[in-house]
């Protein structure tokens, strides 16, 4: 795991964040449970919750899907090639490529579409970066960078959960029973060192 | 596009959406194959603007250049260390692959120093570092 340049992370009072989408999507009720579900992974594990709020502009977490330009410097490029981008806390600010062709449901490794990708996946992977972490070289993280098409990846790794304990410390119901058994890059060189 | 069961969907009922894996933004990368340092190839800047926009090259004044030139090959080694790939510094196949998969749009490395791989920081011995907003 890693962290931003300076360790950003939501200040010690703001453990209870609310989250908005852009009015503008006007977002089913399913497309709209994909991003309760992905907040749930992080919550399980760290002492903070995410609450949906109809206020976008007052919400700590605003979730929008954008094409092309969208203002930030950072334009989207079509189907494909970047998926998602999340700004360093406490920003809040959550931009997907509104060009991709997003699945929010069903089994999306027998999907006749090459290019789908799966939302919760890349949603899971945003949320760690707006709550502090970077990318990791860990491959079954849900850190790491590259996702490919017709995959689904949800479950922290034990890399990705000892990233975000370091910056917001354990849930107190948390019994480690949640994530993939993945062995972290600390627990890889632990063992390669003996 | 939101697809609420994309397995029950049959492709030429989606036009515009069946679009082959192989048409993504950076699907010209693939013609990249085997070239070498030193070398000049059409469309190499386009791989050192990936390169900069996430982090491995840093901003310069001027234009990038189709030219494999030392820069391009650090970058290269340095993503191939980052996501476990052989550290050839050359574009081989299984590093192409790699480029061209969908991914986060936030940078690998922010202000030329990365964590990214094993935890050891890994720096640019430059001062014209690479800088986002992120």
């Amino acid at each position: 795991y890693s962290f931003f340049p300076g360790t950003p992370v939501w200040p010690e009072g703001r453990r209870d964040l609310t989250f908005a989408f852009l009015p503008d999507n006007e977002l089913s009720d399913e497309a709209k449970a994909v991003f309760v579900s992905a907040f749930q992974k992080w919550s399980t594990v760290i002492p903070m919750t995410f609450t949906e709020t109809t206020s976008f502009y007052s919400a700590d977490i605003k979730i929008g899907f954008y094409v092309g330009d969208h203002g930030d410097g950072e334009a989207f490029d079509g189907v494909l090639g970047t998926l998602a981008h999340a700004f360093s806390p406490p920003s809040g600010m959550f931009h997907l490529d509104g060009d991709e062709n997003w699945v929010i449901g069903g089994d999306i490794t027998t999907s006749t579409v090459t290019s789908a990708i799966d939302l919760e996946s890349v949603a899971v992977h945003e949320i760690g970066h707006l709550l502090g972490l970077g990318h990791s070289s860990v491959e079954e993280s849900i850190m790491y960078p590259t996702i490919t098409s017709k995959t689904k990846k949800v479950d922290l790794a034990n890399d990705d959960v000892q990233g975000i304990q370091k910056l917001y410390g354990a849930n107190p119901s948390y019994d480690g029973s949640t994530t993939s058994s993945t062995p972290s890059t600390e627990a890889r060189e632990t063992s390669a060192a003996r | 596009r939101f697809f609420p069961n994309i397995t029950n969907i049959p492709p030429w009922l989606l036009p515009n959406v069946t679009v082959p894996a192989a048409s993504s933004a950076w699907d010209a990368f693939q013609k990249f194959g085997n070239c070498r340092p030193g070398e000049k190839v059409d469309g190499l800047a386009k791989l050192k603007k990936y390169f900069n926009y996430f982090g491995y090259i840093p901003n310069l004044p001027t234009n990038f250049t189709d030219d494999f030139d030392d820069e391009l090959e650090s970058a290269l080694k340095t993503y191939q260390k980052n996501f476990n790939l052989n550290v050839t510094g050359e574009l081989d196949e299984q590093t192409i692959n790699h480029l061209v998969r969908p991914r986060c749009g936030n940078p690998d490395i922010v202000n030329g120093t990365t964590t990214m791989n094993s935890g050891k920081p890994m720096s640019f011995n430059s001062s014209k570092l690479h800088t986002v907003g992120h």
